[in-house]
């Protein structure tokens, strides 16, 4: 907290004193695991098996670990950790809240059955709830949302990465249906777990072709090259893992060496 | 608000709305997989 830089590599220009992040903030520090945190901060990183599974080497011990888990805990914990104190990601064509809203309540994981109602209702009124909450969001979390009714900016969360947009119509339409409107540090919780939904990296967003592309494992712009140096580079330093963690099957242990050498 | 940093990403409505359909289309046929393999 007292750090002057944020995850993103901002300067921290905002002191946070609502009792409810500094409450946010304890929670992670009471459910974070101290050897997991060790392993995580000395690993060495093997590779990656898709987008979603990594190995990684710690002291004697091969790990497999759960990225898309993992980025999705890094990311709530910036979100409470860096409150208030984010760039932006500022897109550059607006992303009208009613298409995203449509094109998520087309998807079947949505839920939407008729009993709902016509889709196009639900849109319209999910664009007038957002854009009341638009200076809230903008302020706290940097989630820019214009007159219009345009997603204009997202929250830079991290240095050097960029959510991959295809989740962005699920996390409007579950900012309107998921996040606890009424209670401040409920809300404050239940909108950075969204996010961090939103930022984690998702097997399905990465292109099939992309999953075969050898060649372009070193450029910077492929999943391999983020998930190593940008993912993975930040568990070393921002992330406290919880310790269900190792209890859920989302960090692994495979092997160790001394069991190795007795077979 | 002059020390907020901000970065231009691209994007494109028409573009999302090709790759999100694509998308749809793949985690259908994934969960048929699925199904398919929880069958046999």
């Amino acid at each position: 907290r007292e750090d002057e830089m944020t995850a993103a590599c901002c300067p921290r220009r905002r002191v946070v004193k609502l009792t409810s992040v500094l409450t946010l903030q304890d929670e992670i520090s009471e459910r974070g695991h101290e050897a997991l945190r060790e392993m995580l901060r000395d690993h060495s990183f093997v590779g990656c098996v898709s987008p979603q599974w990594a190995l990684a080497q710690y002291q004697t011990r091969l790990y497999l670990l759960n990225t898309t888990c993992l980025s999705e805990e890094l990311f709530y914990q910036i979100l409470i950790c860096d409150f208030a104190n984010f760039g932006i990601l500022r897109l550059s064509e607006p992303a009208p809240l009613y298409d995203l809203a449509m094109l998520a309540l087309d998807h079947p994981e949505s839920g939407w059955t008729e009993e709902d109602g016509p889709k196009e209702g639900l849109a319209e009124y999910i664009v007038e709830f957002l854009k009341r909450k638009a200076e809230m969001l903008a302020d706290y979390f940097s989630l820019e949302i214009d007159e219009e009714g345009n997603v204009t900016g997202l929250p830079l969360l991290l240095d050097n990465y960029v959510p991959q947009l295809e989740g962005l119509p699920m996390f409007v339409l579950r900012l309107a249906t998921e996040v606890n409107w009424d209670e401040e540090k409920e809300c404050f919780q239940s909108l950075s777990k969204e996010c961090a939904r939103f930022y984690a990296i998702r097997k399905q967003y990465v292109a099939e072709e992309d999953h075969e592309k050898e060649e372009c494992e070193s450029s910077p712009v492929s999943w391999k090259w983020t998930v190593e140096h940008i993912l993975y580079k930040a568990f070393r330093s921002h992330l406290f893992p919880p310790t269900h963690f190792s209890e859920d099957g989302n960090i692994l242990q495979l092997a160790n060496l001394p069991d190795l050498y007795k077979v | 608000s002059q020390n907020i940093k901000i970065l231009q990403i691209p994007f494109s409505m028409k573009t999302l709305k090709l790759k999100y359909r694509k998308h749809m289309k793949s985690d259908l046929l994934y969960k048929e997989e699925l199904c398919l393999i929880h069958h046999l």
